[in-house]
């Protein structure tokens, strides 16, 4: 088990203002 | 209903347990509806960047990468959202630059790289993340970090701004000293705060409040010195700038004004402990400006003192400032045309820019020293009044 911890998968991320283009569509239906 | 059992602390696992469906409501509830001078006062500093990352280790524990990233995504946006609306608001954007922060250390405390982890409590470290490296992530938010640091010194900006050239260079504080004014300048008024609205205690109290609301908000001690370094410049600077443009502040008088009114600012940073920001440094140009304005300035040693005092200076503020000086009484006298000639020809191979005004929107680099904290994450509650029941400890 300990192993494991050694072997962390790297989350690609987008950068900042990727994020924000993706998330337009999502969020728009909240009041 | 499943009996609600209470639990010993050590049962939990310093994770928060949330259903996909509820990432919405979570994001909607801690970021988007809090609001950082209702409920959020009486939470413990940095408790929304807590219960978020806890919920990012709840996700990492099911090894679900979706879900962290949904969460992280959601996370992110949320908080750019919130400044969007109401990042005019010092509360918000220093709330958020803290809980942004704290979250940043979070995971890097968290990370299980070892750099992060020599602070760390043998507990601290069984919560370590166990399926996912987020390093890029932490730069999104080491971005956003920066950019909410920014819209914060705007914001501080402007609410510091109209009170400057009241406080340092108008109102006197000291009575007597300026004497008889020279014929003509008597009744300048060229701000709406002549009237004696603003003083330098309106700026020592702007300060108080600042920097009591963020230490409230759990800022990191390193950035609350950047904070303040970045507003002792803005002051410095348009100081300065408006004593150049103003043969009124140009006299022996002022500069004595100004030098109380720099002891007064250094006595507030002593005063917080903050001597050590680097906040007074970007004073010297104006605290040079003030002394030029009361050495004398007749002979070649004159001279001399002068070009080695005014290092902060450049060349054309130092000519600038003599130019405009302006005596207040009948000891005093107009600096020669010689004497001027003599200085500009001393600093003739002195390569400072042109430059006669300092650039007052200037913004220091700003930079989020680990900070890791001591808080285990297995004591956390969250208050009901957050309304995240949803939420389940682990």
């Amino acid at each position: 088990k300990g192993q494991r911890q050694h072997h962390r998968v790297l989350l690609k991320a987008p950068t900042l203002a990727e994020m924000e283009e993706m998330n337009i569509s999502e969020e728009e239906d909240s009041p | 209903r499943p009996v609600n059992i209470p639990r010993k602390e050590k049962d939990f696992q310093g994770m928060l347990e949330y259903k996909k469906e509820d990432e919405p409501k979570l994001v909607k509830n801690l970021i988007l509806e809090l609001k950082p001078r209702g409920v959020a006062v009486n939470l413990i500093p940095g408790l929304p960047a807590y219960i978020l990352f806890m919920c990012v280790r709840h996700a990492d524990y099911l090894n679900d990468d979706q879900k962290v990233r949904s969460l992280l995504t959601s996370t992110i946006n949320g908080i750019k959202k919130v400044l969007k609306k109401r990042g005019d608001d010092f509360e918000t954007a220093s709330f958020w630059l803290s809980n942004t922060c704290r979250f940043l250390h979070c995971l890097k405390q968290y990370s299980g790289e070892e750099a992060f982890m020599k602070h760390n409590t043998p507990r601290q470290n069984e919560h370590c993340l166990t399926n996912f490296d987020l390093a890029e992530y932490r730069q999104v938010l080491s971005d956003l970090a920066i950019q909410i640091y920014q819209q914060l010194v705007r914001v501080l900006e402007n609410l510091l701004q109209p009170m400057i050239v009241p406080a340092m260079l108008e109102h006197e504080t000291i009575q007597g000293v300026s004497g008889v004014k020279p014929p003509g300048l008597r009744k300048r008024t060229s701000s709406v705060a002549d009237e004696g609205t603003y003083t330098l205690d309106s700026i020592i109290r702007q300060l108080n409040t600042f920097h009591s609301i963020q230490c409230q908000h759990g800022m990191d001690p390193e950035l609350i010195k950047q904070v303040v370094k970045q507003l002792f410049y803005i002051v410095g600077a348009v100081t300065l700038n408006n004593l150049l443009l103003r043969k009124d502040m140009c006299s022996w008088s002022k500069g004595m004004q100004i030098r109380y009114n720099v002891s007064q600012l250094e006595e507030w940073l002593r005063d917080k402990n903050l001597m050590n920001s680097g906040a007074k440094e970007t004073l010297e140009p104006l605290i040079q400006a003030a002394q030029l304005l009361q050495v004398k300035k007749k002979t070649d040693e004159d001279a001399e003192a002068i070009c080695s005092m005014c290092t902060a200076l450049t060349t054309a503020q130092i000519v600038k400032v003599l130019n405009l000086y302006t005596p207040v009484n009948e000891f005093e006298e107009r600096v020669s045309i010689g004497f001027i000639r003599t200085i500009q020809i001393r600093l003739r191979d002195r390569k400072d820019s042109p430059q006669l005004l300092m650039d007052a929107k200037h913004i220091f680099p700003v930079t989020f020293p680990f900070n890791p904290s001591s808080v285990a994450l297995e004591t956390i509650q969250i208050p009901s009044s957050l309304g995240l029941g949803f939420l389940t400890r682990v």
